[in-house]
């Protein structure tokens, strides 16, 4: 659970650079 | 481009030092290769020159190589969340795979293989969609979007098994 949350951040960048590339 | 390339690289490299299982630090490392070779792309794109063939037939297909590296990003996390026994964002990631794989990998890859084709047959290609681009955009942020909804899922998730 701990690793799931942790993951919630960088999840997020890769979202916005995704936007950000399109 | 750059920006975003970097941001995805600094977000793919921080997820990977989260180490679950062989098969997703194995799959995570093509990933991270990957995430490193399209910020130099987009470096290089920065700069308007005409390309040797090989080079033009190279970037094609590194451009293949991205889509299928983005799909085995989204099954790198459909694994890791099975792992942490989060069984619905897991099928949630599994939907984003299926948008990414319809979206990206289907009719950009056939486009970058048609390029290549070209390139080796010294022809040139072309593409240019012109306005009709525009209409497509939208299209192109639904996976995006739903990698978003995946990622609150995982979250809402963690917090259910925290909470009891």
């Amino acid at each position: 659970v701990d690793s799931v949350t942790r993951a919630i951040t960088p999840l997020r960048m890769i979202f916005w650079g995704g936007l950000l590339c399109i | 481009d750059t920006l975003g390339a970097v941001l995805i690289m600094v977000g793919v490299f921080k997820l990977s030092a989260i180490a679950v299982q062989d098969r997703f630090v194995t799959l995570m490392r093509f990933v991270k290769v990957v995430s490193v070779l399209v910020v130099l792309n987009t470096i290089r794109a920065h700069f308007i020159m005409p390309l040797p063939p090989l080079v033009v037939a190279a970037v094609n297909l590194f451009g293949l190589v991205t889509q299928v590296a983005i799909v085995a990003f989204c099954v790198a996390m459909r694994w890791f969340c099975e792992e942490a026994g989060l069984s619905w964002p897991a099928e949630s990631w599994k939907f984003t795979t299926k948008l990414f794989i319809i979206i990206y990998l289907f009719p950009l890859g056939l486009l970058q293989l048609a390029g290549l084709v070209a390139v080796i047959s010294g022809q040139s290609s072309n593409v240019n969609l012109g306005p009709a681009g525009l209409l497509l955009l939208p299209v192109f942020v639904v996976p995006l979007v739903h990698l978003f909804v995946s990622t609150s899922r995982m979250k809402r998730g963690a917090e259910t098994i925290v909470s009891g």
